[in-house]
This record gives C-alpha cells, structure tokens and sequence, in this order.
C-alpha cells in the first residue's frame, strides 16, 4: 500500500476526483493554500495498492495542465520614492506536485 | 514514531479526538471531504511511538462504527427520456480508512 | 526526497511561510486544529532534498516560538455543587512539532 500525495490547482481538483473515483480509487481531499502566492489550492490523498499508482499519476498528468498565470505577490517591491509599487510577474503553475509514500500498515473497515 | 493517519465521518470526529486525548496521545485535526460522495469528513494525524500503534487502531475501531447512508451520487444518470433521474442508492460508509507510515526523523519542542 | 509535516501556532504561520519560500523551499499550508483544545493551528508540509532538512528544521526553530496559554479545557470539571466550574489552566504550546517521512517517489511538472 502507498499513499499517493498531490496538490493540484483548484480548476483541476474537481475533474481529478472524478476522473480518479470513476477507475475506482478511493481518494480524500483537502483544502490547502500555496506558501509563496498564498492562494488556494487542492490537497488530495489516496491510499493505492504499489501496482496501481504509475497509472493514478497518469490520471493526474492528463487531467492536470500547466498554468501561467500573472501574478502580483504579496511582498512589496519599493520603488525609488519609496512606494510600494506592485510589480505583476508571471508565475508558472505546474500542474501538479506528487509524493509517493510507503504505508506500513493500512486498515479499512 | 509512526504517523498514524486516518479517515473518519465527521459525527465520530469529537468523540474519537476525546477518546485519544484521553490516552494521551496527541493529535492534530483537518477538515476534508470524500472524493466520491463530495461530502464533508475528518482527516486526523497523530505521530505515536511503534509501540502504541496497536492501541490508537483500537480506540478508532471502538469510537467509529460502519454507516448505511442513502445518497443520491453527483453525477447524473440519464433516464430513457435523457432527463436527470437522480437515483438514490445505498452506500456503506466505513468507519475508517487508517495509514500508518514511518517516520524518519521527529522533531518537537 | 523527504516530506517535512509540521503543526505550528497560527501566530507564527504567515512568518514561517515567509522564511521559509524567501529560501526557495516550496511548501503548502493547511487549516487544522488541534485536538486537546480544539482550536486553529496551522498545518504546513514541505517536499525537501534529504541534504535540506536540517536547514528546513533550523528555520522552523527560528521561527516558532513556545508559548504559555491560559486556557479554559473543553471538558468541564464538576465542583462540590455539581455545577460546572470551568478550571482554567496554563499550558505550554510548543513552537512546533516536526515530522519527516521518506518519499519513495517524487514527481513535479
Ligand atoms: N520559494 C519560491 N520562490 C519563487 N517562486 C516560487 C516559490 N515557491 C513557489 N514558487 C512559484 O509560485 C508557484 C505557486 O507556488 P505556491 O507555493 O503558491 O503553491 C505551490 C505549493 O502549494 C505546492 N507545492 C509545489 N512544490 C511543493 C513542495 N515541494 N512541497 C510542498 N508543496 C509544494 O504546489 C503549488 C504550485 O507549485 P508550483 O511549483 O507548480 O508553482 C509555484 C512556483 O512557480
Ligand atoms: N484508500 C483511500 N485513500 C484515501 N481516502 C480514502 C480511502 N478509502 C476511503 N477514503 C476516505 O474515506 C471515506 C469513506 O470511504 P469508504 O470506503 O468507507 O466509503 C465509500 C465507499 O463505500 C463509496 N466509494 C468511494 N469511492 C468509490 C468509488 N470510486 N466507486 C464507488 N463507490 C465508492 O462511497 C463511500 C464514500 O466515499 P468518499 O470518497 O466520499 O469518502 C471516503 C474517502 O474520503
Ligand atoms: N504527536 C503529535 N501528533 C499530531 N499532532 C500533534 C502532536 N503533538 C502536537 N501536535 C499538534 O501540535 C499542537 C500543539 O501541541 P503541544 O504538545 O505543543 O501543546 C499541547 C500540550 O501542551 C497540551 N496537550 C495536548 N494533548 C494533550 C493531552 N492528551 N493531555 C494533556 N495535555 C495535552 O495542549 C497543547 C495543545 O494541544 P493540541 O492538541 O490542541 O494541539 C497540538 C496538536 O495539534
């Protein structure tokens, strides 16, 4: 058993829990927000047996696209009369970050 | 020390987050929601030595019982008609999903 | 590749992220709770180089004050009147508590 970790953007998310629920794996979702934009994203977990996860991460490769996107971050960037002057910069998105982890013991009942 | 993951209907979350401190274990909460039923559930973790492992599974399976639930699933099943015939099924809802994974190095201060 | 989860007060959250991405780690936030007071705290999980936990740790440890908290605990204690007496008590909550799992495969695009 593994647990397969992702964030994802939120257009994708829902998309992906269809897509992964209609080749019948059990996932879970949560609600998390990026570190560097500070803007919402998706979560999602999923306990896979080890032979099954190259074909989840298929799923997610082709329901999750990359993105840019502009965006003005949050810290100021002070000008030279000391303004804060927002300077928009085009950030890419990936599509998505996975982790692959070993359970050492599962239980569901 | 292990990280003891686990998936449980929010209607058992208070009692099984009592139950474990009570033990004194020490666990952190997240809200989350089932992939397949789209509804809100309780994610919880708790870092527990190896040797509790065994006990944090049994207060689960005491608190957590299995469910029948009658829902009527997201997606649409056409009719003869291709009207929206919203079928109402029966879904067993367990009483948890729990994932037991090692952990390498445990800080805490 | 390893996983670095960490529980940390909401106070220290917003400074933590900022430390953290000013060093180019990627990390993820999550809204939780915890479960002995029952009140927010944040969840944050980075995917770091084995060779950059240390530094990951050392940033936390920077950040992350412990704190005295007054609290009153959600399970009342009956005085000699029955009547609920709401005790409160000082607790001590930690700067943060770290754990670090093994990802045994990782992919980003
Ligand atoms: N420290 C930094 N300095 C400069 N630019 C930075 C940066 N951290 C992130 N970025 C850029 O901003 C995008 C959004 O990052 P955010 O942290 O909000 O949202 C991230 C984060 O929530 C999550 N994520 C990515 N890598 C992660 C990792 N190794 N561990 C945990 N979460 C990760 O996936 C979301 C999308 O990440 P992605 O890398 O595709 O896209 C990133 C990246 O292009
Ligand atoms: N291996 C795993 N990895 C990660 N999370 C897991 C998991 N197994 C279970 N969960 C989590 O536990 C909740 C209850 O799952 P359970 O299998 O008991 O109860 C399930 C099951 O009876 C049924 N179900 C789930 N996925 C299905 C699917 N792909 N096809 C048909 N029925 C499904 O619907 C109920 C509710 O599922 P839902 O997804 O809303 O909510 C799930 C999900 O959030
Ligand atoms: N091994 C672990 N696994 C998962 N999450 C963990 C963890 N250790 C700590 N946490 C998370 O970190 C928060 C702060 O824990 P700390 O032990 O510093 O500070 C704790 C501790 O001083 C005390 N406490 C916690 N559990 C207790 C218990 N079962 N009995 C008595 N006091 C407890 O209350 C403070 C707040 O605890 P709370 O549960 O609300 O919130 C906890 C919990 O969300």
């Amino acid at each position: 058993m593994k647990l397969v970790l992702m964030v994802v953007q939120d257009k994708d998310a829902g998309n992906l829990l269809s897509a992964l629920t209609e080749k019948d794996f059990n996932v879970t979702k949560l609600a998390s927000s990026g570190g560097f934009l500070r803007e919402g994203n998706t979560t999602i977990f999923a306990g896979v047996d080890a032979g099954q996860v190259s074909e989840v991460i298929g799923i997610i490769e082709e329901v999750c696209p990359v993105r840019e996107k502009i965006v003005t971050p949050v810290s100021p960037m002070a000008g030279p009369t000391n303004a804060y002057i927002p300077y928009p910069i085009e950030v890419p998105i990936g599509g998505a970050v996975i982790f692959v982890m070993d359970v050492e013991k599962y239980v569901k009942y």
